[in-house]
């Protein structure tokens, strides 16, 4: 079970994850308008700088990393904002949505002039994180797991990462076997996802530069 | 890269609290 502190601080944490969402607006755009490539261009960076700022938002009420040294919080920010960002958008395709408004993203971003390749391995992952039917919860601590990750480039204080991630972790591996009683495997295969995200990460590098070029 | 300038920048700025800028 989990403790009273650790009752605590997961409310903390998806009180704050709720919290901070991107703006309704960006939803209703995305659903309503059609757009040119430069469009949805202008429309998908909009809705990424937006991303990291809800991302920095939550990121300040996870407890003590404002304690953290000032540019350790930029390097874990730098190097965990993309994979934090696809997983808040795991939302957008496993959640009920309006009628047609995951396969509308989907086209939009198929649209969007990045190629091929790097959409397909990004659909492949909403895929199978979805199969996992992750709570609300779960999706909350996982994201601060992934933005407290000690070995971020550029973090100079390891230690003081770790401390903040141990009991994130302890809690998400507490809170996977109470709901997933059945599975005793659910929480080593949220951490398997965390592996994927990695990937995606690096990808997504090469991704960027690809579609400046173009 | 530029892009990771940008990435930094955005988030300078929302752990600084000046979204607006």
């Amino acid at each position: 079970e989990l403790t009273k502190e650790q009752q605590a601080l997961m409310k903390l944490i998806v009180d704050a994850y709720n919290k901070h969402q991107i703006p309704q607006d960006f939803a209703k755009k995305l659903l309503q308008e059609q757009y040119s490539a430069d469009e949805n261009f202008l429309l998908l960076t909009e809705v990424a700088t937006s991303q990291v700022q809800v991302l920095v938002e939550f990121t300040k009420s996870i407890p003590g990393f404002l304690s953290l040294d000032h540019e350790d919080q930029i390097a874990l920010l730098k190097g965990s904002a993309v994979e934090a960002t696809y997983l808040r958008s795991v939302q957008v395709f496993s959640k009920k949505m309006p009628t047609g408004y995951a396969q509308l993203l989907e086209e939009r971003i198929r649209k969007s002039g990045i190629s091929q390749d790097f959409i397909t391995p990004i659909f492949n992952f909403y895929k199978s994180i979805s199969k996992l039917h992750m709570a609300p919860e779960e999706q909350a601590l996982l994201t601060a797991v992934t933005i407290l990750t000690p070995d971020r480039p550029y973090v100079k204080d390891q230690q003081a990462v770790e401390r903040l991630q141990e009991p994130m972790l302890d809690v998400l591996r507490k809170l996977c076997a109470l709901q997933h009683p059945r599975e005793p495997q659910y929480f080593a295969r949220l951490l398997g996802r965390l592996t994927e995200l990695r990937t995606l990460n690096h990808f997504h590098t090469e991704l960027l530069t690809s579609w400046r070029t173009n | 890269p530029a892009s990771n300038l940008g990435l930094e920048d955005i988030i300078r700025k929302a752990l600084m609290g000046n979204l607006e800028d």
